[in-house]
């Protein structure tokens, strides 16, 4: 329901993980999501698009706060794509 | 084949299946029997047979609860966040396995986590297939709340599992009740005559109800989201019929029939649903078509039929002088109104697939709209 999160490290970890764990991301891409940088590379925004798009969300490659709602839900532990 | 590349789908049409411990947050007969039901899911739409087996029997689908790390290096994590896994079909003695994180607090109704709902999705990755990016479909990768009574297998789910192991015999009987629900897409969403069940604003947001769905329109972040009604609130009804909010009181008032219920935030607020006569309807009266909240003037605006009332909402009571006529009061709007809400000092009708901005003080009609104009299209 409507609220406005801000976007911190602990959000970044948080997406981190999650694109990890469900998008095959690579934890050697991931170590730039350590930093509060949010010009990801190439890889992580596709990343991020990639799940925006299975989610139906706009695809910007940014971490926002529909993304992030939708990594904080319950869900199946299977991936979203293939490793 | 992209989540399982190991796997396709099994060679039989017999599969035994085995519970190898039970959630103590349940009974094990309710257990059995949700594990039962999720296994007919896709059991009735394919030539799939299911056979229980017991004690030290080999099974194809092992189904287990357990907690953090359980031997297979894909650990659980708690309450909330991954709720089960499964594996997909293979020679591997772990192929099929379903297993369940024993941290989530398992129950046959929506007070925790519905192990039905869930078995159900993880045994379509028993059987081979992998998520789907469809809303609403039992494998979409996000838990959603759904009354087990009013449960449909998507018609995604179906076609899918049917591509791997064919039609059942007796399908074409379940296929028209199974293939009903959810009754709307998100490909309906621009359509030139979308019309909406009801509308509300919350917590400055804008949220449109039809069948199953709601469309929430924000202001702070772009796009539209569409959602199943049931991902917020899952004891609440499809085809909602009228909602408005009183700011105020941060709450959101819903009907269907002739109940309505309350609801702050996540939750329906304890007594309700209640009967609509209790606001003081008629008995005559038996639905609600739309409602709008005037927070200006405090007062409700309820449309049923060709008539409308006004509810003081500071009293708690309806206004004497009502009904009165929607055509006489409101011209240009016609005989009735399907959907409404306040905002920003205008009310917004709906009326199949026209929208009419109104000044509430005239009550005359200052622009004339698609119904579907907040929904970018």
């Amino acid at each position: 329901l409507p609220i406005i999160p801000e976007i911190g490290e602990d959000d970044i970890e948080i997406a981190q993980k999650y694109l990890e764990k469900y998008y095959n991301l690579k934890q050697k891409e991931a170590l730039f999501f350590r930093t509060k940088d949010t010009n990801f590379t190439n890889s992580i925004t596709d990343k991020i698009q990639e799940m925006q798009a299975f989610f139906g969300l706009q695809v910007t490659g940014k971490l926002d706060s529909n993304i992030l709602e939708v990594m904080g839900k319950p869900r199946c532990g299977m991936p979203d794509v293939g490793q | 084949y992209i989540a399982f590349p190991w796997s396709s789908k099994w060679g039989k049409k017999v599969l035994t299946y085995r519970i190898l411990n039970y959630t103590p947050d349940m009974d094990p007969d309710e257990v059995d029997r949700a594990i039962e039901r999720a296994l007919k899911v896709w059991s009735d739409v394919t030539p799939l047979t299911f056979i229980k087996v017991y004690g030290g029997d080999e099974a194809d689908i092992k189904i287990s609860f357990a907690s953090g790390y359980h031997n297979d290096f894909y650990p659980f994590d708690g309450p909330h966040g991954i709720l089960a896994h499964a594996y997909g079909p293979t020679d591997d003695p772990i192929g099929g396995d379903a297993h369940f994180d024993e941290d989530e607090y398992w129950t046959k109704d929506l007070k925790g986590i519905n192990l039905f709902l869930v078995a159900a999705h993880e045994f379509g990755h028993s059987l081979g297939l992998n998520h789907s990016s469809v809303l609403g479909s039992l494998m979409h990768p996000v838990y959603t709340p759904t009354d087990r009574r009013k449960f449909k297998l998507h018609q995604d789910d179906i076609v899918r599992i049917q591509n791997l192991y064919g039609v059942c015999v007796s399908e074409k009987t379940t296929s028209t009740s199974l293939t009903q629900a959810p009754t709307s897409s998100t490909t309906t969403t621009c359509a030139h005559n979308l019309k909406f069940d009801a509308a509300t604003t919350l917590r400055g947001e804008i949220f449109f109800f039809k069948d199953s769905y709601l469309w929430r329109k924000r202001f702070y972040t772009p796009g539209i989201d569409h959602l199943l009604i049931t991902s917020f609130w899952p004891t609440l009804p499809s085809g909602l019929q009228a909602a408005y909010e009183v700011n105020e009181e941060d709450v959101m008032l819903l009907f269907k029939g002739n109940q309505y219920w309350a609801i702050r935030g996540y939750d329906v607020l304890p007594g309700f649903p209640k009967e609509i006569h209790t606001l003081g309807f008629p008995g005559s009266i038996k639905r609600i078509d739309a409602a709008v909240y005037n927070r200006d003037t405090r007062k409700t605006y309820f449309f049923s039929g060709p008539n409308y009332w006004s509810y003081d909402e500071v009293s708690k009571s309806m206004e004497k002088g009502y009904p009165k006529r929607i055509a006489i009061n409101f011209p240009r709007v016609g005989r009735r109104v399907d959907a409404a809400f306040y905002y920003k000092g205008r009310f917004y009708f709906f009326r199949g697939s026209k929208q009419f901005e109104i000044d509430p003080k005239s009550k005359r009609v200052i622009n004339v709209l698609k119904s579907n104009s907040w929904l970018d299209c």
